[in-house]
């Protein structure tokens, strides 16, 4: 996993500008505040900003208008009304800062509007000056920091409530456990059975990794829970009397409908995202078929014989490919382990005496996206998911992409959906009060 | 939703307040704007 150091505020304004990269757009990611309005932010929006270039004591706030030069993510490069071309105290602020108004939020709130002091001479008449520049121009809603933070409360899962999620220790199984935290929608989960205090796990709350109080059962996964909690979950399923605590299953996404209503078959092979090994696709077969379209999928050559490393993907998974996806696609396919000489489908169909399994029974729908080789984000390790790490896209396969975590090596990289909700733009971490891991720069040997 | 009200934008009179005192100016802003 990538450890860094957490708690460390890193400062994307000079690392953008000095890499010169582009940010996905806050619109390219429908698990965050303010996408679905988002294109509406463009260059040339005007805000009120407080104005640090002054010769005024610095007890007196006071602020000036600022015009968006650049948008990275949430990030915006602003330019003070006044300085014309001059990019020389151009500065970077986020666009959901509290410290970010719309233009007339002064005149509301009794602040006042003074021009810094290395262009307060530039005019004379500063009040035509704003007239002529403001005239037909566009500013941010108003209250706009506060409005992302309402966006969040919307979700139905709250602190205190109790969810299965996966077993880290053992992926084939779940597990009882109870949110501790939210942080932008990204939930702190205690297992409840777990004989440590800080035994969590982090995941985000529309993550296929959990599941509503009583869904092992209902699907037939395999649990690992108290008798006591397997019983009462009985109830819950049948009468639909959970229990105020509970998450309940309108509190999570529904899954689509698989394709033409086909279905599985235990044996079939297909290649797979490795969920052990992010950066790899696999071999796989479908080791069992569960109910309301899930399965049990296995990575050849790497299953234990306890079918402890089974995992759970639903049908519809975007993280499961028909047999010839990599070839098709250019990609590198991690052969079964011990597998000599270069990896043949046909022949390894022949020699496991199995079939692969069909292509129509693959979702193939491919969103519009917006992802870009190159573009950077904020991305979520998850080897260790309370780590959100400074990354770029650098493949994107259809709706597939490969985030790279800048500065550490490429077999750190990690395939994930372009909808998967543990990728943020640029900018989040600063407006959830998220730490945000930095890249990795490399130290040179030390010789004192 | 919550930013149904920031997806509509139309041209307001927006209250600039400077040491040279208020005036007003004609920007495009969201719906909800006061």
């Amino acid at each position: 996993s990538l450890r860094g150091e957490t708690g460390r505020v890193f400062d994307w304004g000079p690392y953008l500008m000095t890499s010169q990269a582009s940010a996905v757009s806050v619109s390219c990611f429908k698990h965050v505040p303010m996408h679905d309005c988002w294109e509406q932010m463009v260059e040339g929006v005007l805000v009120e900003v407080p104005n640090t270039d002054l010769d005024i004591g610095k007890d007196v706030k006071v602020y000036w208008i600022a015009t968006v030069v650049k948008i990275c993510g949430y990030k915006i490069l602003l330019r003070y009304e006044g300085f014309g071309s001059d990019s020389s105290k151009d500065f970077w602020s986020n666009l959901l800062s509290e410290d970010v108004h719309n233009v007339g939020w002064c005149a509301t709130y009794g602040r006042i509007l003074a021009p810094p002091k290395s262009i307060k001479d530039k005019h004379s008449d500063w009040k035509e000056f704003l007239i002529k520049r403001l005239t037909g121009t566009r500013t941010i809603p108003p209250h706009f920091h506060a409005k992302a933070l309402e966006w969040l409360d919307g979700h139905k899962l709250k602190s205190g409530m109790q969810l299965e999620v996966v077993n880290k220790m053992c992926v084939s199984a779940m597990r009882l456990a109870v949110i501790k935290d939210i942080i932008g929608g990204r939930l702190r989960l205690n297992y409840l059975d777990s004989k440590e205090e800080n035994d969590e796990f982090w995941c985000h709350m529309t993550s296929p990794l959990i599941h509503p109080v009583g869904w092992s059962q209902t699907v037939g996964h395999k649990l690992h829970a108290s008798q006591e909690y397997i019983n009462s979950c009985l109830s819950k399923i049948t009468m639909q009397k959970y229990g105020t605590i509970d998450a309940t299953p309108d509190m999570f996404p529904k899954c689509k409908d698989p394709p033409h209503g086909l279905t599985f078959q235990v044996g079939m092979k297909l290649e797979a995202i490795d969920p052990l090994n992010l950066s790899a696709i696999c071999i796989a077969t479908v080791m069992k078929v569960l109910r309301n379209n899930y399965l049990m999928i296995g990575i050849d050559g790497s299953m234990a014989e306890n079918g402890s490393d089974w995992f759970c993907y639903h049908t519809t998974s975007p993280c499961i490919f028909p047999v010839g996806f990599c070839k098709i696609n250019n990609l590198e396919l991690t052969p079964p382990r011990g597998t000599k000489g270069p990896f043949k489908w046909l022949d390894y169909l022949k020699q496991t005496r199995s079939v692969a399994a069909p292509v129509k029974l693959f979702d193939k729908d491919i969103p519009k996206h917006g992802f870009r080789p190159g573009m950077k984000v904020e991305a979520v390790d998850l080897m260790e998911p309370r780590l959100i790490c400074v990354a770029t896209v650098t493949k994107v396969i259809g709706r597939l992409l490969r985030i790279h975590f800048d500065g550490w090596e490429n077999n750190y990289d990690q395939w994930i959906d372009c909808q998967s909700p543990d990728i943020y733009p640029v900018g989040w971490c600063e407006v959830m009060k998220h730490s945000l891991e930095g890249p990795r720069t490399r130290l040179e040997t030390y010789q004192p | 939703g919550l930013s149904d009200s920031v997806k509509k934008w139309e041209q307001k009179q927006v209250q600039i307040k400077t040491l040279e005192g208020e005036f007003s100016v004609t920007m495009w802003a969201s719906e909800d704007q006061s």
